[in-house]
């Protein structure tokens, strides 16, 4: 799998799609959708469809993609390949959304939550695969949240292809089992080749899982923290792991908006203008609109 | 240590290089509040400058490998060193004599205002604002209001020259400086901009002086 | 310049972390 673009600019999101079947474009095609990566605090989430012709299921089903949970990485990475061999009627597409384009849509002033990122990333993809002309007329989707309105969504979105939101959907439909490995072959892949953009001097890379409650993770987090920075670039800001530890070691820093919420109303009488002379003179406007007032000490 | 990030005229990079304590800062009279203020002197040059900062809250610098709090931006400007000699001199006048220079500015507050002693062409400089006598080779001093106002008036006038050239929006009613049409003179009226240019010439003298240099 | 208020004047490793661009 080639993650060269995600190596130029792992900020962002990147997306990668295989080649489309001829045979997808003709014949009526069963599409699946899963992600990868959503509970870790560290590295990228991955969304990846695949899809086939509804008469080549059994042929996906035979290539073994139970599962997906059940395989090692290395089945997963294994089972990738032969479904890249087999791409005259596999086909597939993947989003990576990198941990700063997660923690900045989560913490940003307008927020805009996962799961939210989720549904959206996941109709971009079908609508990806429809844009390239593959004649998709079934969708089945692992939930995110509550699934009746996620179907609803899907569907409002795409009323001509029978949608499916279903729990456990990788361990029902071999479509969203392939999906379940695509992601996760990307994610890991994305982990294992990960470029920091901070230059952090003897990193170690043992960071264990990346999950939350992974004992080696919570220690990489504390050894990576910097009170002024955070963390690298690598780490979702908004997950409430990272968002503790920073809370102990690192500086509070104080923005603009979040002190107008603190300040209490001023009183009433305090918008009475003092007594002329008690006043003092304003610097010239000249000065007070550029901001610019006398130093009166270093 | 705290950090500061100053805006300096480019030449005087070499006077901190030419003296060791060639830029000095020291707290001089505002002329016109009468309070301490910062300024910067060059002792090589000999030249006054005002030191302005620009001051939001919540604003923080990265000065090289470090973070500063605060996000001050000071300003060092040329400052015509007559506005603080005007200071003294106005308030000498008091006793209505001829006195010498050097003990008209003199300041308790402000002990480094000796440094108005040392500036070039200081002679030159007090013509503007004050009637001379000379007893035995010695000079003194007697603050004139005459001859202040006529240089303030110079003064006024260059800041608007000044103004029109800057292109700085001098119109009573607020409006931004973004929607503005090109032909900014025209719309805005002559008496707009003495007015703008007195207002700023005010913020360097006394309340008194400005209100003669209003009627004048 | 920065929009925000980190306290004190301290070391901060900026070049590891900020990358200006224009």
């Amino acid at each position: 799998m080639d993650l060269s673009e995600l190596q130029r600019d792992n900020t962002g999101r990147c997306r990668l799609s295989s080649p489309v079947p001829e045979l997808c474009r003709q014949e009526p095609c069963a599409l699946g959708v899963d992600e990868a990566g959503r509970g870790p605090v560290l590295g990228p989430m991955v969304y990846a469809i695949c899809y086939c012709p509804v008469s080549r299921l059994g042929d996906l089903e035979a290539l073994k993609v139970a599962d997906s949970k059940t395989l090692s990485e290395s089945e997963r990475e294994r089972l990738f390949e032969k479904m890249e061999k087999d791409r005259h009627f596999v086909g597939w597409a993947l989003d990576v959304l990198s941990p700063n384009l997660i923690s900045t849509s989560m913490l940003g002033r307008v927020k805009y939550n996962l799961n939210s990122l989720s549904h959206d990333t996941a109709a971009g993809l079908i609508q990806h695969a429809l844009d390239q002309g593959v004649n998709v007329t079934q969708v089945f989707v692992d939930t995110v949240g509550p699934p009746d309105t996620y179907q609803q969504r899907l569907q409002q979105r795409f009323p001509g292809v029978e949608i499916t939101v279903k729990a456990k959907a990788d361990a029902l439909y071999p479509v969203v089992s392939a999906a379940s490995i695509c992601a996760k072959v990307a994610r890991d892949q994305a982990v294992k080749s990960w470029r920091f953009l901070e230059d952090l001097d003897h990193l170690d890379v043992d960071y264990g899982s990346g999950y939350p409650n992974d004992p080696k993770t919570k220690e990489w987090l504390r050894k990576q923290v910097e009170p002024v920075f955070g963390f690298p670039q690598f780490v979702r800001f908004s997950w409430r792991t990272a968002q503790s530890i920073l809370e102990k070691e690192a500086q509070d820093v104080v923005w603009e908006d979040s002190v107008e919420e603190q300040e209490g109303a001023r009183s009433i009488t305090s918008y009475f203008s003092q007594s002329p002379c008690a006043r003092p003179r304003l610097a010239h406007r000249f000065f007070l609109e550029r901001g610019l007032e006398p130093a009166s000490s270093l | 240590a705290r950090q500061h990030v100053f805006l300096l005229p480019e030449y005087l990079k070499d006077t901190s290089k030419k003296m060791k304590s060639g830029l000095m800062f020291v707290k001089l009279v505002n002329p016109c509040s009468g309070e301490g203020t910062l300024y910067l002197f060059d002792m090589c040059l000999l030249q006054l400058f005002e030191v302005k900062v620009f001051k939001e809250k919540h604003h923080s610098w990265f000065i090289n490998q470090s973070v500063q709090s605060g996000g001050l931006l000071h300003f060092a400007t040329p400052m015509d060193p007559l506005f603080l000699l005007l200071h003294y001199l106005i308030k000498a006048d008091k006793e209505g004599t001829f006195q010498p220079l050097d003990q008209v500015v003199m300041d308790d507050m402000f002990p480094n205002c000796n440094l108005l002693l040392k500036l070039p062409e200081l002679e030159k400089l007090l013509q503007h604002v004050t009637e001379e006598k000379e007893i035995n080779n010695k000079k003194y001093y007697k603050y004139s209001k005459e001859k202040t106002l006529m240089w303030l008036e110079k003064k006024v006038n260059q800041t608007m020259t000044a103004l029109k050239t800057n292109n700085i929006n001098v119109s009573a009613r607020v409006q931004s400086s973004a929607f503005f049409s090109g032909n900014q003179a025209s719309s805005d009226k002559e008496e707009d901009y003495i007015c703008y240019a007195h207002g700023l010439i005010s913020d360097y003298i006394p309340k008194e002086l400005s209100d003669d240099l209003s009627k004048h | 310049l920065l929009p925000c208020e980190v306290p004190g004047s301290q070391p901060a490793p900026v070049g590891r972390f900020f990358t200006p661009a224009i």
